[in-house]
């Protein structure tokens, strides 16, 4: 099973849309895969239509009631389950504050039952708290969504630190795999330079011994379009909302890169 | 002194933006106006071009060393000063969590020495913690910077309940004052619908004693608007780095705007 946490603290880049659509287009070309929402705001719950108020097990159980991950799985599709998040789990970061496992709790609780799928894949909250260790903790690989917008850039510095500090005291096998431009507009000079920069930056790394050492930026990049933001508000991913746009073409695009990737382990 | 926080724990809706563009739109006309970074990501300090390594004094210190507010400010235009934000802030929540007055250190610590200011502007992070809890404690108003996307309007519930735990638990004053649209775009359909939604749930509670029901949608909408992105890479406002787009045109707008709503107290 591959893991992969969609990480970028900076908020508003395309993590949830990217962890909902991606899974989707996965599950649709035959894989079994797992969303994990792991951000109190809920958001990859509502966007595929799960009612917090109505699941019988979320995150926060498996995270601070010792729940196995494989009791929390909800199938919104053919190859598709979610673990849910519910508002509750903003107060996880406290309680697990002072647990002696508090970073490992997920991993812990996903080995605690075997699970037959392909990919899991984790949304990560926009912040550096627990909630985003614990899922770095678990994962093999992190892919970075990004804007190229230089705010977004400004953030990478402390995004690789926490990669790094990560692999080095909690999980030796974590990777930074890949970034990924989301709501990408090819014409704005902004974007030449950002996507230029971090290319620059990536190249530089090559023979370091950092989390980061072999990442690529990956060649599919997901337009803006519209359809995109409007698929939430009908519980849908893109493919069953608007199957021809250019939003479902890309995500479609970027599961074939994602399954043909080198991934060094 | 007007006091208010920029706050939506949905992240990339733009409340960096415009903290930063509004504050240096009212200094233009004449306001002595103060900017607070609330955010671990630092990206206000960024953006006005504050190495955050170079400064004395930062919120940090303010919020969990006993400095007055008064003596963490750091102009970086005419009657435009910064309370800068460095990476330490991070570890202020859980530093905070046992304190006594932890809601209420930026309350206490602005009111350490008097200010002869004409505006106070917070930018918060994209989460409902200690820091923003503090921002909200300190401040009288509210502007929830909004993107017309269906999920950025997913996370209202939760950012209302927040406002009004803290009017009812911290601080009497508080009032949600208006909400602004940012990163607009008038031609999607989505647009209308998330606008019409928030009229009219305003609307409804126009007679309940929520904190919200005198809140007003700004007829100001600010425009997605390239250059406005660019700006931070220049370390500029956007009055500084494109004067005459439409960017540094609704900004100035909405500073006139904000000058002449009627607030209740
Ligand atoms: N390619 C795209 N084109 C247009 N809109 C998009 C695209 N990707 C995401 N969006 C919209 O932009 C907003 C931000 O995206 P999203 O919520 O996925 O980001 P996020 O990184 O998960 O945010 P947060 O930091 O709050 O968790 C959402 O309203 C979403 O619908
Ligand atoms: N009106 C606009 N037009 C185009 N780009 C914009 C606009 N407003 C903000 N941006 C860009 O969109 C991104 C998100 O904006 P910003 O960082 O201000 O949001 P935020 O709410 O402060 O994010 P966070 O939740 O991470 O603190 C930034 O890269 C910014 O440069
Ligand atoms: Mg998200
Ligand atoms: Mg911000």
């Amino acid at each position: 099973m591959r893991t992969i946490a969609f990480f970028n603290q900076k908020g508003g880049v395309g993590k949830t849309t990217t962890t909902v659509n991606l899974g989707a287009a996965l599950a649709a070309v035959g894989k079994k895969t797992i969303l994990i929402d792991m951000d109190p705001q809920t958001n990859l719950s509502f966007h595929l239509g799960l009612e917090t108020d109505k699941v019988k097990h979320s995150i926060y159980d498996v995270l601070c009631q010792d729940v196995a991950l494989a009791d929390a799985l909800y199938p919104v599709a053919d190859r598709l389950s979610v673990v849910p998040a519910t508002p509750d789990l903003a107060g996880a970061e406290v309680e697990l504050v002072n647990a002696a496992d508090r970073e490992s709790r997920l991993r812990k609780m996903t080995a605690a039952k075997p699970l037959e799928y392909d990919f899991l894949l984790i949304d990560c909250p926009p912040s550096l708290g627990l909630l985003t260790i614990n899922a770095l903790c678990m994962v093999t690989e992190v892919i970075i969504p990004l804007q190229a917008h230089f705010l977004a850039l400004q953030g990478m510095a402390r995004l690789l630190e926490t990669c790094s500090m990560v692999r080095e005291r909690l999980n030796p096998e974590l990777l930074i795999s890949a970034i990924l431009f989301c709501q990408y507009e090819s014409a704005p000079r902004l974007t030449g330079e950002v996507t230029e920069e971090v290319e620059k930056f990536l190249n530089s790394s090559r023979d370091s011994n950092q989390p980061w050492s072999t990442a690529v930026v990956l060649e599919t990049h997901i337009r803006r379009n519209i359809k995109l933001a409007e698929a939430p508000s009908f519980n849908k991913s893109i493919f069953d909302y608007a199957p021809n746009c250019a939003g479902a073409a890309d995500y479609q695009v970027l599961a074939e890169e994602v399954m043909q990737m080198k991934i060094p382990h």
